[in-house]
């Protein structure tokens, strides 16, 4: 459902596109977005990742891809570049000369970038096309709850309050929009100390609130892991295995 | 210096504008915004502090701030709401009828709320105006970098190599316009554990990177401090204290 606007982006052979939306910066939504298509991919799913955070995009350095996109035979659109594992990644950070690039654009370029990172992209044939959005609830999340045929919207959230009220935003965002949200993540719950036990250092859960307001399933809880950051910025995230990551997809 | 464009906005009764930026989400700006404030009001400046997250506006309830702004004499400009301890703050949740409220604002409506804040609001005499800038290079950093007289830039990172490419990325977009960057934050640097050491849980600093890229001094290195997310939590920032938060402005 939804209010589809100026067109929706064509893409046949994609059966279904999750984006992972928080509103709150930080939480972890790339990291999410990584570990949700890794797991996929662990469990013989044909995925793809489009980084939607044009001018801050994490992608590309978590999955250790540094590779430019090639342009497909047609001279036009773009072959997207893949990882270790085999998962093909579209991200602004590949397109430029060095990483570190800034790219200072408003609204309608990154709108446009999206919508060109959607429909102008050989994706091919793919089960789920996971889309991470960077936080706020202005251009990027706009553009891809209207023009693209989103089935299914991921939160993550981390359990301070005013995580909560942010991320309640989003939930308001794409309830006006008539899409579907699958799940809540909750990142950085705890961190797990030598004795056992968890120290709850940015207080405890509020998830419930969001599990009530987006009338969606807790996914996971998942802990402040210093492997995480440690593969993260290694990008290897695709080796990192837990109990909990595991859980994202029970 | 700068690029100015369109028409600086004006408001005489203010020495001076620090922006607080990163491009990267979640890495304590609004944090870091507040405790500057809080920091300088009780060295006996005079300071306000405009939330310039449009969409994602987290001051209000930090600083437990819930009274709508007031409009002036004249019927057009607004009076900001003061917080327990003097500070008047502006901010797109004060205006809300209710603070879980989503604003589903593309650029343009971001950029003219920004402008609107700075100069339709009777902010009177000001030592310092504390502007607490969303994620991205996007619409709010540029229009407050080219609308504001911005005397300084303050940087927060957080200790992971992603966050510092990201970061790295906004001190690009303040050299090209020419803005002057006065001093980098590091915030998350550790958990201190109960035997005194500390737990680099996002990995070792790479605020030296960010300090060279931006030619500023390093002003603190923040812990995760489960004090400072009750506290924000709770509405009571303004009663935090700690060594190294009192590093920031020695
Ligand atoms: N559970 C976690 N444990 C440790 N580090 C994490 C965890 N989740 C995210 N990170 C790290 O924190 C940073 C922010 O995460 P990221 O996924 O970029 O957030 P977002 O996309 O919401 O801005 C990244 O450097 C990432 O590696
Ligand atoms: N050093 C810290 N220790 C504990 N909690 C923190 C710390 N810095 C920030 N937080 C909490 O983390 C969340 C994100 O911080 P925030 O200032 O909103 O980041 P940003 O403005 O960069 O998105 C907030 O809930 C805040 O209270």
């Amino acid at each position: 459902g939804g209010m589809k606007m100026r067109g929706m982006a064509e893409q046949k052979g994609i059966k279904h596109v999750i984006a992972v939306m928080s509103g709150k910066g930080g939480v972890g939504k790339s990291l999410v977005a990584g570990l949700l298509a890794v797991g996929l991919k662990r469990r013989g799913f044909t995925v793809g990742i489009l980084d939607g955070d044009i001018t801050g995009p994490s992608i590309p350095r978590m999955f250790g891809v540094r590779e430019k996109p090639a342009v497909a035979a047609d001279g036009k659109s773009l072959v997207p570049s893949k990882s270790r594992g085999g998962i093909p990644i579209m991200s602004m950070n590949l397109l430029l000369p060095d990483e570190g690039e800034a790219v200072i654009w408003r609204g309608p370029m990154v709108s446009g970038a999206i919508r060109q990172f959607f429909s102008d992209v050989q994706w091919g044939e793919l089960d789920y096309l996971i889309v991470d959005l960077p936080p706020g609830t202005s251009d990027a999340p706009l553009t891809v709850m209207q023009a693209l045929p989103v089935s299914g919207v991921v939160l993550v959230t981390t359990p301070q309050a005013l995580a909560t009220l942010i991320v309640g935003k989003a939930v308001r965002l794409v309830k006006q929009l008539g899409g579907d949200i699958v799940g809540v993540v909750e990142n950085m719950s705890y961190v797990a100390m030598p004795d056992g036990s968890k120290n709850e250092v940015f207080g405890p859960s509020q998830g419930l609130k969001l599990v009530i307001a987006s009338n969606a399933p807790l996914m996971a809880k998942l802990p402040i892991d210093p492997e995480i950051a440690r593969l993260a910025d290694a990008g290897l995230i695709e080796s990192y295995e837990s109990p909990e990551s595991e859980e994202l997809l029970a």
